[in-house]
């Protein structure tokens, strides 16, 4: 049929027949026509560097930061959560899996799951002290940004004031669910509203596409 | 003043933390 003679032409880059995009419509925030158009941009962001149908690290950095190279501590931890099964690459069902989380319509649980993933840099279940200062010393230098060191620790210091229910110097699960439901904007960069009109980004996906919906 | 704001809307606020770049806007 019609798919078999996909997958001839494109070998394995066309793996997703109609089957495996409604399965991934099922189990996500996205219609059938929605995935499709996401896998015009997965197509787009997956042969950036190397064609091979699968997003490497130095393509999603050349995506987020316009240049393959420079070491980013949030692209390692976003590529890090992307990359569910740990291979190295991301591949088609993981995009649209971590995506969906930062759907409009997604459940602010995942949304407060994936940004405390995102933020525990050492994976130890807790957000730590050092882990904060980290991250903040990070966006100081990218932003050219001066602050003196009592500064940021008088920053720190009342965040984790704020935060650290128990009083341990460490921000667990609980916390920080607590914490961010206080704050709702600190989800902010957690929503694309994009996500949400996707086939008007990328309205290539009427040529490719297999259902009208 | 940037007492007042907390560490995590600093870093929930970077440009690096902004997916938005994916859909090459």
């Amino acid at each position: 049929g019609c798919c078999d003679f996909h997958k001839n032409k494109h070998h394995k880059k066309l793996r997703y027949g109609f089957r495996e995009l409604s399965q991934l419509a099922r189990e996500s925030q996205f219609t059938v026509n929605e995935v499709e158009a996401l896998y015009e941009l997965f197509k787009k962001l997956s042969s950036s560097i190397i064609d091979d149908g699968l997003i490497h690290k130095e393509e999603l950095q050349l995506a987020l930061f316009k240049s393959p190279h420079s070491e980013n501590l949030f692209l390692d931890r976003v590529f890090y959560l992307f990359d569910e099964k740990k291979n190295g690459v991301i591949e088609f069902d993981e995009f649209v899996h971590a995506l969906n989380v930062f759907h409009p319509y997604a459940p602010t649980e995942d949304k407060i799951d994936f940004a405390f993933r995102l933020y525990d840099l050492r994976q130890t279940g807790f957000i730590e002290r050092e882990e904060v200062k980290q991250m903040v010393i990070a966006i100081l230098l990218e932003s050219d940004m001066n602050l003196s060191d009592d500064l940021l620790e008088a920053i720190i210091d009342k965040t984790f004031a704020d935060a650290d229910a128990d009083n341990d110097g460490k921000i667990n699960k609980e916390e920080w669910k607590d914490f961010v439901l206080r704050h709702p904007n600190l989800l902010k960069n957690m929503t694309l509203p994009y996500l949400k009109d996707i086939t008007t980004v990328f309205p290539s996906f009427v040529f490719n596409t297999e259902v009208e919906e | 003043k940037p007492v007042s704001m907390n560490a995590f809307e600093l870093i929930s606020r970077s440009q690096s933390f902004n997916l938005e770049n994916l859909f090459g806007k």
